[in-house]
C-alpha cells in the first residue's frame, strides 16, 4: 500500500491511497484503502492515509477518527494520531498512518515494527524512515 | 498564506530481516517522491489534490511497493488493485476497486470523482469507465512481478487464507487467526511475506 497526504500554501488538504491489497487475499476482497473514512480521509482540518491490516483499519474507521478527535477533543495532529493508533485498533490490529494538518504540520504513527515513510515541510524539516 | 507540508508512505509491517539493499531502494523512492511533491508545492503551481495524485502515480509506477506495478497477488494469482483520493476543501472523493489492467488506479479514482456522477466504481464497471476515459491500460503481465509470485507461494505454503482474524482458531483448520502476541505474524501471515509491504 502507498499513500500521500498534502497541505498546500492555501491551506487545502488532500489525501490519496493506492494498493494491491493483501497477499493471497480472496478474489473480490475490498480493503480499507478505497473506503473513505477508513484508509483515506481529508477535510478542512487535515488529511490522512492509512496502511496495514485492512480489516482492522475498517473496523476502527481510522482516518476519519484522526479528524474527529482533532475536531471534538481539540487534540493537535500528532496527539490525535497517537490516540487513534493506541485506542482505535482492536486486539492485535496492526496499522500505520500519515497525516498533515491545515497549518502545515506532519505526523505519523504505527503499531507495527516499521513503516516506510517520508515527509517534508515548508520550514525545512525532512524525514525518510523505515523502522521505529 | 499557510505553510505547505507533505507526507508519503509505502506500507506498514516490514520483514525485520529485509535486506539492506531493499531498504535503501525503498528510501530512495520515498525521498524521490517527497522531493517531487515538495518542489511542486514550493512553486505553488499545483494544488494539494494535484500533488497527492502526482506522488501516488510515481509510487504506483515503481514496483518497490505494493501498488500499481508490483501489486501483491490474490489467491488465484491475479491482481486486484484499489485506490481512493479525497479533496479536503469540499470533501469530495473518488474510489476504485478490483482493477486489473489500469496502470494508475489513483488517476482513475480522481476521474470517478470529477467525471462521473458517482464516488466509487469497482471491477468491470470501473474497467469500462477506464476505457471510456482513455486512461492507460496494461497487459496483466505488467503488474505481476516474480517477487510477488514467490510471496504468494510462501503465503500458500503458510496456509494463510485471510479470514477475519478474530475468528477463533479452534475448529477452523483452514483459517489462520493472527497471533496477536506473535510479532512475526500479521494478518495470519508470516511477516516475511510482507517484504515490500
Amino acid at each position: 500500500t502507498v499513500g500521500c497526504v498534502v497541505v498546500d500554501k492555501e491551506g487545502r488538504c488532500a489525501a490519496a491511497t493506492s494498493t494491491g491489497g493483501l497477499i493471497n487475499k480472496m478474489v473480490g476482497r475490498i480493503g480499507d484503502s478505497p473506503i473513505i473514512g477508513s484508509g483515506t480521509y481529508a477535510c478542512k482540518l487535515c488529511a490522512i492515509s492509512c496502511t496495514g491490516e485492512g480489516e482492522a483499519i475498517l473496523r476502527g474507521t481510522l482516518a476519519r477518527d484522526v479528524a474527529a478527535v482533532m475536531e471534538y477533543k481539540d487534540l493537535r495532529l500528532q496527539e490525535a494520531v497517537n490516540f487513534v493508533i493506541k485506542e482505535r485498533l482492536d486486539d492485535g490490529g496492526k496499522a500505520g498512518l500519515i497525516a498533515v494538518s491545515n497549518n502545515g504540520e506532519v505526523a505519523y504513527g504505527f503499531n507495527t515494527n516499521g513503516m516506510f515513510r517520508g515527509s517534508a515541510t515548508e520550514d525545512g524539516f525532512t524525514e525518510i524512515g523505515i523502522w521505529e | 498564506m499557510g505553510r505547505w507540508a507533505i507526507a508519503v508512505h509505502g506500507g506498514a509491517g516490514i520483514d525485520p530481516k529485509l535486506p539492506l539493499e531493499r531498504q535503501e531502494k525503498a528510501k530512495h523512492l520515498l525521498a524521490r517522491c517527497v522531493n517531487l511533491g515538495a518542489s511542486a508545492l514550493r512553486t505553488n503551481n499545483l494544488s494539494a489534490l494535484d500533488v497527492v495524485e502526482l506522488v501516488v502515480r510515481e509510487l504506483e509506477t515503481d514496483p518497490v511497493f505494493n501498488s500499481g506495478q508490483g501489486s501483491v497477488l490474490t489467491e488465484k494469482g491475479t491482481v486486484e488493485m484499489e485506490a481512493s483520493i479525497m479533496d479536503g476543501l469540499k470533501r469530495r472523493f473518488g474510489a476504485v476497486s478490483g482493477l486489473s489492467t489500469v496502470k494508475n488506479p489513483i488517476s482513475l479514482a480522481r476521474l470517478v470523482m470529477e467525471k462521473s456522477p458517482h464516488s466509487y466504481l469497482a471491477f468491470s464497471g470501473a474497467e469500462e469507465f477506464a476505457r471510456q476515459q482513455g486512461v492507460e491500460m496494461m497487459e496483466n503481465e505488467y503488474f505481476i512481478t516474480q517477487d510477488n509470485v514467490g510471496m504468494l507461494k510462501q503465503a500458500k505454503e503458510a496456509n494463510a487464507i485471510l479470514f477475519d482474524y478474530r475468528i477463533p482458531t479452534t475448529g477452523l483448520e483452514n483459517c489462520c487467526a493472527v497471533e496477536a502476541d506473535n510479532p512475526t505474524m500479521m494478518n495470519g501471515l508470516p511477516m516475511s511475506v510482507y517484504a515490500p509491504e
